[in-house]
């Protein structure tokens, strides 16, 4: 049985996509398999790791014909790596009308295909409050919140929890926290103000590990490759590596 | 007549907010008067200006009832600056059914209320797709799409330029482009590569004016503060200075 985590927050740009990523490679790094689903429009997961956005396979296919799911999945150059490609149409798999129950779990109707294919599941989620980081929270066993050490990322921090507890009590009693990862720390006064705020508040949901900004985590996407790939000796590749081992301790 | 300007990027953390609270403050310090509308339920640009979130009035209100967008104004500490805060029943603003045309009106349908009262008005929008930043290049005159100097920001530029050309053909034909803004620019060889690149496929759409990365743009709103109040002498307020010289000078 995979363990499904979805890597989630409504506010932008505080590294989802990046950790989602890494945290797929370092996984696949240690011998055990792993699934990254791109529920994100976007597609950054997808072209980061250089695979060509699908149109009609991938995540589109997935949540329109959750019994196919396995045809919606692309090796990626990462041994062990497989991806749920994201493409122009996923915007188009949103329901023209209201975000219902029903809708809501089609990602969770494609599970028992994937399940037993392998350890982990990783699904990326879009900046946002509507269908995809819904479907991500109605299916997953638990949620890893990035969070940037700024001051507007914090605030954010208080609606995603509770978006995590609502979708708790409506579709998925097991829903967890996984846990809080501060991304983009730097060795100065502001950063460490909210670093150490958001311990304080959150103490045991907060990872050891910080990731630091670092040039190389930014750089490696547009090769197409995981930082494992294009320079497994940077800040960013050892605390991914770091992140990885705290994720698989509590598995 | 107002002049609207939508700050809009789908791409997340690309300082979409920094960028229309720094552009307000700037605009009225050269005593023209300015409204900056929220329509982030994150509510950023609210809580960075120092102003409360309101549950029932601002933009909830504004987009509900139209025609009393008048009482969805406050006072900023700003002289000339006024904002129309979000909330957190924002998100309930969005309507249940499909983004039908007559939803993506209700902005719009409040300019009659607010035209006379300004001369620039400036909104905020999520990092999404829906229903918020429909409304929004529905309403405005342009848009000014902050992109950061990084490879996954401009995978997305080619997106939202595609909206705004869709958008203007399906519900607004004088909508244009602002201008394209780089932000959070760092003198390093990957940061210049991508504005090159920026400015090579874009060139007279981009703003001669790049905002570097600084310290003091990401300390201001925990103070509730444009940085004019919170540091006038700092890089980031002679950029923003700079900038509201090039949008001032198309008007
Ligand atoms: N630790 C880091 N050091 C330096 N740059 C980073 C780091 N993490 C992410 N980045 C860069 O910051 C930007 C934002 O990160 P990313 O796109 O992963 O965030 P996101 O939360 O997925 O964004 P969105 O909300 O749009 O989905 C990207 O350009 C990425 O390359
Ligand atoms: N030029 C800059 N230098 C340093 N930090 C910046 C700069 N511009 C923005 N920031 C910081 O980067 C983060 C992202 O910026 P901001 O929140 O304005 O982006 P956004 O596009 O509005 O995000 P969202 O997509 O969530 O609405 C914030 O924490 C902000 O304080
Ligand atoms: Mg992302
Ligand atoms: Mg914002």
């Amino acid at each position: 049985m995979a363990r499904y985590i979805a890597v989630a927050n409504q506010k932008g740009g505080v590294g989802k996509t990046t950790t989602a990523v890494n945290l797929c490679a370092s996984i696949a790094l240690t011998r055990r398999t792993c699934l990254l689903i791109d529920l994100d429009p976007q597609g950054n997961a997808t072209t980061g790791l250089g695979i060509e956005k699908k149109p009609h396979n991938g995540a589109y296919l997935l949540l329109s014909n959750p019994h196919r799911a396995t045809d919606a999945i692309v090796h990626t150059q990462c041994k062990g790596l497989d991806i749920v490609p994201s493409g122009p149409r996923l915007a188009d798999a949103q329901p023209k009308h209201a975000v219902t129950a029903d809708n809501v779990l089609r990602l969770k109707a494609s599970k028992p295909e994937l399940t037993t294919l392998y350890d982990y599941v990783i699904v990326d989620c879009p900046p946002s409050v509507g269908f995809f980081p819904a479907n991500a929270l109605s299916c997953c066993d638990s949620v890893l919140v990035p969070i940037q050490c700024e001051y507007y990322a914090m605030e954010g921090l208080a609606q995603i929890l509770s978006r995590i507890r609502s979708a708790k009590s409506n579709f998925n009693p097991h829903l967890e926290v996984e846990g809080i990862l501060l991304t983009m720390y730097e060795p100065s006064a502001f950063s460490n103000e909210v670093a150490e705020e958001v311990r304080a508040h959150f103490d045991d949901l907060v990872y050891e590990t910080a990731i630091p900004r670092n040039v190389a985590l930014a750089e490696a996407p547009s090769h197409g490759q995981a930082i494992f790939d294009y320079d497994h000796r940077s800040r960013g590749a050892r605390a991914y590596l770091e992140l990885a081992k705290e994720v698989l301790k509590d598995g």
